[in-house]
């Protein structure tokens, strides 16, 4: 089973076209491994972006290098994922 | 009535085969109304099924809702389950789900990504796609939301296998998106198409691969706001309508774009709860609130239907 050990969630929230053009790169590129809940369209909507641990520093330098706003949404994923897990162990026993 | 389905908990997420097995208990429970229809199966050679309420009559007007083409948005099936034992307790209770059911078959299609949804529940949770084998790509898996006939290949689909949103190599090359693609032509009489997603709360209506407006915006657009205003009155639960392009992004591909081009004008998309505190992770205590209000509104689309025949 796949585990996401310190990966977070970063709620990002766009003020311009700009930031959401260089969100856009952020999005096309492969290393930092990112996956888009939601994906960088206009500055009126937050873009949730799913940030693997190993990328976690260089993702937020990225984004407060360039001024753009965002705050954890998830600390670690992980952990919520092994609440669900033992949510369902219990209820399926 | 209702065979095991009474001690089902419908507050907890289930695996695909305690699905499949509520499923029998379903249509066992009610067997006047509901049918257990096997449409295909997926890549990996699951079964596909769908729940038809029907209460007779041949080739009626019929509405499509189908759930958890995003096989981790956990929350979209788990909230069909809970609908469907709702439309069947509901039906000869409530007079609306009667008269709609005396009118209309309604077919629900509870897992539209078995493979996927398998997979969320013993490799990977954070799996999205189809589990298909690409050529030439180490990397698996269809968007099966990019892989419709709809401005296939355009903006909002990615060409990049290891991609979230890749569209695949051609239309309705997944074989769980084709399979209900020839459902739908085959029967020939639907009438609404809807489609469950999550997460962001919003109700959507057609076009996500064009920003152009679809003939028929004004009444989607109402019907859609009418369906909210049902689905906040109960917890004031905020979902903003509109057309995919215009209220998320541009996204080629997508299903109930090809639906309303192939003639099925009440084509919505539902995002289920939350705007952003727990994403694809909806804790289990939240799926019947998330449910019940999304009931509301679908009912409210659903009467709209029946009403408004074309």
């Amino acid at each position: 089973r796949k585990v996401f050990t310190g990966d977070q969630v970063l709620r990002v929230n766009a003020k311009s076209e700009a930031q959401i053009q260089l969100l856009k790169t952020l999005e096309n590129g492969e290393v930092f491994k990112l996956d888009f809940w939601t994906h960088p369209s206009s500055s009126d909507l937050p873009i949730d972006i799913h940030v693997p641990y190993a990328s976690l520093y260089a993702v937020q330098k990225f984004l407060q290098d360039n001024e753009i706003p965002f705050h954890v949404m998830i600390q670690d994923l992980q952990e919520l994922l092994d609440k669900e897990q033992e949510d369902l162990q219990r209820n399926a026993v | 009535k209702g065979g095991d389905t009474k001690s089902f908990d419908y507050a907890t997420y289930h695996r695909l085969d305690a699905i499949y097995s509520w499923m029998d208990s379903m249509v066992a429970g009610h067997p006047n109304l509901i049918s257990k229809v096997q449409i295909g199966s997926s890549y990996e050679n699951r079964p596909m099924y769908v729940l038809k309420f029907s209460t007779g009559g041949n080739n009626r007007p019929a509405i499509w809702i189908d759930a958890g083409i995003h096989s981790r948005e956990w929350i979209s099936t788990a909230s069909a389950l809970w609908m469907a034992n709702k439309m069947a307790t509901d039906f000869g209770v409530d007079p609306s789900v009667t008269s709609l059911l005396g009118k209309m078959d309604v077919y629900l299609m509870i897992v539209t990504n078995p493979d996927g949804y398998a997979y969320t529940h013993t490799n990977d949770r954070m799996w999205r796609k189809t589990r298909s084998v690409n050529s030439g790509s180490t990397c698996r898996g269809v968007d099966p939301n990019r892989n419709w006939d709809a401005g296939f290949g355009g903006p909002g689909a990615s060409k990049n296998p290891c991609s979230e949103s890749y569209h695949g190599p051609s239309a309705h090359s997944a074989i769980e998106v084709k399979n209900i693609v020839d459902l739908i032509k085959n029967h020939g009489n639907f009438k609404a198409f809807i489609s469950i997603h999550a997460y962001s709360q919003l109700l959507m209506y057609p076009y996500g691969y064009t920003c152009n407006d679809i003939p028929h915006q004004a009444e989607l657009d109402s019907v859609g706001r009418r369906a909210v205003q049902a689905l906040s009155s109960l917890y004031g639960t905020s979902y903003r309508v509109g057309s995919i392009c215009k209220i998320i992004y541009q996204a080629s591909g997508g299903s109930i774009d090809w639906s309303y081009n192939n003639g099925v004008k009440y084509s919505f998309a539902f995002e289920l709860r939350d705007t952003g505190r727990y994403g694809f992770l909806l804790p289990a205590n939240q799926i019947i609130p998330t449910a019940t209000e999304t009931w509301l509104g679908l009912k409210h689309i659903m009467e709209y239907v029946r009403d408004h025949p074309y």
